[in-house]
């Protein structure tokens, strides 16, 4: 699976994420990468795009939660992603990226590594696998 | 206002054991596509077509899981899957079971830009493709030689997998000696890094 989120500098936020799926999965089957609130989701507030076992991250609404806990709990990008990963992925393995409006950048996952690279107008840049 | 942002991933599940060389492969990708969706925000490109350009880029290397290079179904063939959002009017669009459709992130876009729902699937999607007259391929451009034998090996472990790349050194005899991390309840080592 592949994603990218993006905060522009008007702080629209955008998400888009693609993927062929499982390796010998059923055909017909769908993952959570097409489904809006699971693996790809944007607001007014931040932008996601999720990876991993998608029937956890379709169970958990994770790209969706995240906006809702910043929304309802008032968490900041990164409390909100943390506590996802942390509180909501039902034992599965998963990882996420992210972007706020106010020009936030993170990632975060519980599985053993994520191919990632993050960068922000102040000259931030990371890219990481582990 | 806090000026732009950007992020870009190839996948989670990554297999401790990757070797080093595929290791600097998947971050020059990485990179190249970060200065990419860079470069596009420095032009003052909107959010919504940084994010589609970018992953893009993504589909068409057939490094990661995504377009060129898409983990296969049980019948050896690939279908796809994309979905995009934009968050300033939560507009969004999504596809499944694309089989011929060189770019699906950009298929996705369209059903959001043209269309009058949010996600078409399979026979409508490949219709709506050609309708919109976007670039189509036969089904095996899709299909790697390294996909092709990890079907071979996820059939003979009788297991649905991720779809990673692994060194053969980290699976087989190999993973047996050195008991690995589970994921999905398969040992690691079957999967193949994205």
């Amino acid at each position: 699976t592949v994603g990218c989120v993006v905060v522009d500098s008007q702080g629209h936020c955008a998400a888009a994420t693609s993927t062929g799926g499982l390796m010998n999965k059923m055909v017909g089957r769908i993952g959570d990468s097409p489904l809006i609130g699971s693996g790809t989701y944007a607001c007014d507030i931040c932008a996601v795009s999720c990876t991993g076992e998608g029937e956890a991250i379709i169970r958990g609404t994770l790209a969706r939660d995240v906006a809702a806990v910043m929304e309802y709990k008032g968490l900041d990008l990164q409390e909100a992603v943390d506590f996802v990963i942390g509180k909501r992925l039902d034992k599965g393995k998963a990882g996420l990226i992210a972007v706020s409006s106010k020009g936030e950048v993170t990632c975060r996952f519980n599985s053993v590594g994520m191919f990632r690279a993050c960068a922000a107008e102040d000259g931030y840049m990371e890219v990481g696998i582990w | 206002m806090g000026g732009w942002a950007i992020a870009v991933h190839g996948g989670a599940g990554v297999d401790p054991n990757l070797p080093k060389d595929r290791q600097e492969q998947a971050t020059r990708l990485l990179t190249r596509c970060l200065q990419i969706g860079i470069s596009a925000l420095r032009s003052s490109l909107p959010a919504i077509d940084v994010v589609e350009l970018v992953v893009r880029e993504l589909e068409t290397d057939p490094f990661f899981n995504s377009g060129r290079g898409s983990a296969l179904t049980e019948k050896g063939t690939v279908e796809m899957e994309a979905s995009i959002m934009d968050g300033a009017d939560r507009r969004c669009g999504a596809v499944s079971g694309v089989t011929t459709v060189k770019n699906p992130v950009s298929l996705a876009r369209l059903v959001m830009d043209k269309s009058p729902h949010s996600y078409l699937a399979f026979s409508g999607a490949e219709e709506f493709a050609k309708q919109m007259g976007v670039e189509m391929v036969e089904n095996d451009y899709f299909i790697t030689s390294d996909n092709v034998g990890m079907l071979k090996l996820a059939k003979e472990a009788n297991s649905i997998l991720f779809d990673y790349r692994i060194p053969l050194e980290s699976c087989g005899a190999a993973a047996v000696e050195n008991p690995p991390l589970h994921m999905n309840g398969l040992p690691i080592s079957v999967y193949a890094p994205e």
